[in-house]
């Protein structure tokens, strides 16, 4: 187990138990900024734990990020670990980033499918579904992209629980999903949403379960667009931008169309690097740098989040 | 323990919609166990699947008579699978 934050080792991928070890040491560390909140229990009991990054008050306009959903995405549930660090690490030091806490706070997931990721650590390095058992399927879990009310049960999504894309018996049957639903519904006051999946190199917004247009189509675009850009600036790794069924393909139920049909207008989802040569399995060493190129483009939604109120 | 010896990741290139169905035609057959890694999705991304040892011929031969074109990104999965636990095995020492 890490004994501290500063000695946690940040380029190497931890397992579920370092992970919330590392964030009671961050809490610990940061008494006065950093909290940490239970929404709630996955299907095999774990709790689902969010980081509040808060500099005063209760409900004040919110972002949240979270990492892992799909649980062999692995660089994504360190690079969500390396976020929490340098949120810390910045206050107070970096005047973007403290304005921004000023004005704002910031929830974040690490480990939004724990079961999951366990299961990727113990039996199956490549599982991303949930846990779940499903009523006469011996096949398991539910994919918790795919599980949210928006467009649930239409196209890019499976009704076969042995595809890595079912949708689930109903929306938010998954509880690591209805958590969140819960979480954002009664916070009431979340104003920029990112998931962050990997791989593929894309920064996408609303939405996938339609071809309409979101209505706020051309500024999403000028953001992902502006965050895209200071994501490459770092080490020219190349991402592509847009809605998610025009840049990459339709899928229905999927978590940042729900946060903007709740109005939440800043809704992204990311998938982070590998350039597509090592799939889930991309090499510890590149952790701090998907993070650190990712922490830009988090900072110019998070830095427009602030300037741009609504 | 699942192990993925002899598992392959192909990156597939559509050229065009009637591609991208046949693609979608594979993802149907759920006996060949294929793990859709991206896609399938538009000609403009690639699509990569996790193919199983034992469905290796025939996803090839599928993609071949079709005239489809795809590389092999991952040549076995289990190799990159262990290289990652050497590596968190040796950092965590």
């Amino acid at each position: 187990m890490p004994q501290s934050v500063e000695t946690f080792n940040y380029a190497s991928y931890h397992t579920l138990d370092e992970i919330y070890n590392f964030m009671d040491l961050l809490v610990a560390a940061n008494p006065n900024l950093v909290s940490k909140i239970q929404i709630g229990n996955s299907y095999e009991g774990r709790p689902l734990y969010v980081l509040k990054f808060s500099t005063r008050g209760t409900k004040r306009p919110a972002i949240w990020i979270d990492t892992g959903i799909h649980s062999r995405e692995w660089v994504t549930q360190a690079s969500g670990v390396w976020f929490a660090k340098k949120i810390v690490d910045s206050y107070g030091k970096d005047p973007s980033l403290t304005s921004i806490l000023d004005n704002l706070d910031i929830f974040l997931e690490i480990v939004t499918n724990p079961d999951g990721f366990a299961f990727t650590h113990t039996k199956n390095r490549m599982w991303r579904k949930t846990r779940s058992i499903n009523s006469g399927s011996a096949c398991i879990g539910v994919d918790p992209n795919r599980n949210w009310d928006a467009g649930f049960g239409g196209s890019g999504a499976s009704s076969n629980p042995c595809s890595e894309t079912y949708r689930g018996p109903y929306a938010n049957s998954e509880r690591e999903v209805k958590a969140i639903v819960d979480f954002v519904k009664s916070h009431g006051n979340i104003k920029t949403f990112i998931s962050i999946h990997s791989y593929s190199q894309l920064l996408l917004y609303p939405y996938g379960y339609t071809k309409t247009r979101a209505p706020d189509y051309q500024e999403l675009n000028n953001i992902a667009k502006a965050a895209v850009a200071a994501l490459s600036s770092l080490y020219d790794t190349q991402y592509r931008y847009g809605s998610i069924i025009t840049t990459i393909y339709q899928a229905s139920g999927g978590t940042i169309d729900w946060t903007y049909n709740q109005g939440i207008k800043y809704s992204f989802t990311f998938e982070l690097r590998d350039r597509g040569r090592y799939g889930f399995l991309l090499p510890a060493n590149q952790i701090i740098p998907t993070a650190e190129e990712t922490w830009l483009a988090l900072m110019a939604i998070m830095e427009y989040t602030r300037d741009h109120p609504y | 323990k699942e192990t993925f010896v002899g598992n392959q990741v192909l990156r597939i290139f559509v050229a065009n919609e009637a591609d991208v169905e046949k693609v979608k035609e594979l993802e149907e057959l759920q006996e060949l166990q294929l793990d859709f890694w991206r896609g399938p999705g538009g000609q403009d991304v690639p699509t990569d699947v996790r193919v199983p040892f034992a469905s290796l011929q025939a996803v090839k031969i599928f993609l071949e008579s079709s005239g489809i074109r795809y590389s092999i990104l991952i040549d076995d999965l289990q190799t990159l699978v262990d290289e990652e636990q050497t590596q968190m095995i040796r950092q965590h020492f």
